[in-house]
């Protein structure tokens, strides 16, 4: 099945 | 100091209806650039970007950086009771944890004031880079609000699938699937009710539909919306409000484990 990944993962943090 | 006055307090009314479910709580930015929200859902798949610029509302100053963290859903309380053509002036000082919405009947004979008591929130920022979409799709936010509602009662997730000919949205449930296709339409009266697909490469991503029904509430800020697509990459539905920024929508694929 597909994951749902955590939005945050494809941004840099600032 | 932070003060600005917008023409129509109903617009940040629909703006907070619009993104409430999704975020209860955020941060404004205030700056001599307008208001900025960045938040994610309490399950951290999606993100909302509300941007505000402030040559956009009739008088912006804010003398210095300042955040208003609020609980959107006592903001939408407050918002809901402007009248329907009320001008609205938020303000708000770092002296005391407030912001004062006042809404002003267009006669000037109703003046009603209501205080938000701020709260402190903290929360990731995070760093959005401009980057190149495979596919970017405009088309009329109607059509696409109706895109997923109809596919979610068929499904939980839509695949998106965008060529250079058209783009689909597919779905499959327990009693059956669904398949909608739409192809580039220019040649139309208004520019909103265009369908233009740009495709750098082909893209096909799979989404939760849920997100995506809970984004097209804000379809009433606009007449169009945009869907910007690269592959293992979140989605942006894009809402823009005329004369005075935008509402972006960022959603993470499914992928495959």
């Amino acid at each position: 099945s597909a994951g749902q990944p955590n939005i945050a993962s494809f941004f840099t943090k600032r | 100091m932070f003060e600005a006055q917008m023409a129509q307090a109903a617009l940040l009314k629909q703006i907070i209806e619009s993104i409430r479910e999704l975020i209860t709580e955020a941060t404004f930015e205030v700056s001599g650039t307008g208001m900025m929200l960045q938040a994610m859902d309490s399950s951290h798949v999606s993100l909302v970007a509300l941007n505000l610029r402030s040559d956009g509302f009739q008088l912006f100053r804010a003398d210095r950086p300042f955040s208003m963290g609020m609980n959107l859903n006592h903001m939408a309380k407050m918002l809901k009771c402007a009248g329907k053509d009320d001008t609205l002036t938020m303000r708000a000082d770092e002296a005391n944890d407030l912001v004062t919405f006042l809404f002003e009947s267009p006669g000037n004979e109703r003046l009603a004031e209501f205080e938000l008591k701020l709260m402190d929130i903290t929360s990731e920022n995070l760093g959005i880079p401009d980057a190149e979409y495979s596919a970017t799709v405009s088309m009329p936010s109607a059509e696409f609000q109706r895109i997923v509602k109809d596919l979610g009662s068929i499904g939980d997730t839509v695949e998106i699938t965008v060529t250079k000919d058209d783009v689909r949205f597919a779905a499959s449930g327990d009693i059956g699937n669904a398949t909608i296709k739409c192809r580039q339409l220019l040649d139309t009266e208004k520019p909103e009710d265009r369908t233009l697909i740009e495709m750098v490469e082909p893209v096909n991503l799979t989404f939760a539909l849920r997100y995506l029904i809970n984004f097209s509430k804000a379809t009433s800020l606009a007449p169009s919306v945009t869907i910007k697509l690269s592959t293992e990459m979140p989605v942006v539905v894009e809402y823009k409000l005329s004369d005075i920024g935008y509402v972006r929508f960022y959603l993470a694929p499914k992928i495959e484990d």
